[in-house]
């Protein structure tokens, strides 16, 4: 993990072999979770951050669900080592990882993400084979059960936003799914999209205030806050229904749903030069002042148990 | 491997709700093959849209006759690409030396 090229983007091969030194480098610290498999049958691995106990309150974290936003893949590499080569050494961090759990997926829709590699470098959603169509793929963030099917997704397979015949039925949805609810000690939920430095909160599928609006608010702006210091990058803090659109079937609103308070979605750089195909040049300062904003909110959860 | 030469980024700035509905007409026009990066939904969010360069002429005439304000984001998507492979492949021959 030494020697790896944290300022490049790297194919899917070259990441899970990463992946593996990162655990022969911190053998008290990460293990690789065989999560499922992926429609094309590619493995679906999780990093799991943890210095011991069963099943320990945990933060869940993901990044890349729409293949093509890169830099999201690229940032949360990035912060994994961060946070390996922190634990020991930043007390915070040590602390953290003390009493939670850490599930990192840094490749979370892994078909999607070769097929960007090798064919289209604008593929987003997975390349699951929709039945009476010649569109493939469904959008994994509207396959999830919240609101599904409803405004800010489509019924039809060709479309970007395509839901998908039902909730979970994207495979790469249900091995997430499945984990979770296995798990059950999840507290909080981070999802790493691109682009447009928006840090959200649910709901998306309705334009409702969740009970915990005011709380996850406060949450995001003081993440946002940190994140900013470092380089002035400007977000704005909001549910996604009211910052953005109505979307739904996204992950973050089922997570709430299912009682993880602290629910998160980034949309991280840029405003309007590259849109998700940020330079390789972008990509250490875009997960350096991420990480400020991530680790912020995983303080706060470590410090409010529920 | 899918190119896109030709290809343009629009940024595009409705100024009403009326030009929201016209962009939204727009983005459901199949035929255009339009990828919207962000999607309209009001005049305070700005809209990126990936258009091919068959549809280029069609979508800015559109947007000139309706006086919807745009500038072009990407002016070739390709090369963009392009560039960023050189990189990839640069940094590749790199880590191995």
């Amino acid at each position: 993990a030494k020697s790896f090229d944290y300022a490049t983007y790297h194919g899917l091969e070259t990441l899970y072999s990463w992946m593996d030194s990162m655990v022969a480098g911190h053998p008290n610290l990460i293990s690789k979770v065989h999560i499922g498999s992926s429609y094309e049958n590619r493995p679906m691995y999780v990093l799991k951050f943890s210095t011991g106990g069963s099943n320990r309150p945990a933060i869940w974290i993901d990044a890349g669900i729409h293949s093509r936003e890169w830099i999201s893949t690229a940032s949360a590499v990035w912060m994994a080592n961060k946070l390996a080569t922190d634990f020991g050494v930043d007390p915070s961090v040590t602390s953290l990882l003390g009493q939670m759990d850490v599930y990192l997926m840094i490749v979370t829709n892994p078909d999607g993400y070769a097929f960007t590699h090798t064919n289209n470098r604008m593929w987003r959603k997975t390349r699951s084979v929709n039945p009476g169509s010649t569109c493939r793929g469904v959008d994994p963030n509207r396959n999830w059960d919240a609101g599904f099917g409803g405004p800010g997704a489509s019924k039809n397979p060709c479309s970007d936003s395509y839901h998908g015949p039902s909730a979970h039925s994207a495979i790469e949805v249900n091995n997430i799914v499945n984990l979770i609810k296995n798990h059950g000690n999840f507290k909080s939920f981070i999802s790493i999209h691109a682009y447009s430095q928006l840090l959200m909160y649910p709901y998306g599928y309705i334009c409702t205030d969740i009970p915990d609006q005011a709380e996850l608010h406060s949450v995001g702006q003081g993440a946002v806050q940190a994140l900013s210091s470092l380089y002035g990058t400007s977000y704005k803090v909001g549910s996604i229904c009211k910052i953005i659109y109505q979307a739904s079937g996204g992950s973050i609103d089922w997570t709430y749903n299912i009682g993880i308070k602290y629910s998160f979605a980034f949309e991280l750089r840029d405003t309007g030069r590259y849109g998700f195909l940020l330079p390789a040049n972008q990509i250490i300062p875009t997960a350096t002042e991420t990480w400020l904003g991530l680790k912020y909110i995983m303080e706060y959860v470590r410090d409010h148990p529920y | 491997r899918k190119v896109f030469t030709g290809d343009q980024v629009l940024r595009i700035d409705a100024k009403s709700e009326e030009q929201i509905q016209l962009l939204k007409e727009l983005e459901n026009t199949e035929v255009l093959e339009l990828d919207f990066w962000t999607h309209p939904v009001s005049s305070d969010l700005p809209v990126d849209v990936h258009v091919p360069y068959v549809s280029l002429n069609v979508v800015r005439r559109f947007l000139q006759d309706n006086e919807i304000p745009f500038q072009v984001m990407i002016e070739d998507l390709q090369e963009l690409l392009d560039k960023e492979q050189e990189d990839l492949q640069h940094d590749a021959m790199k880590g191995r030396d």
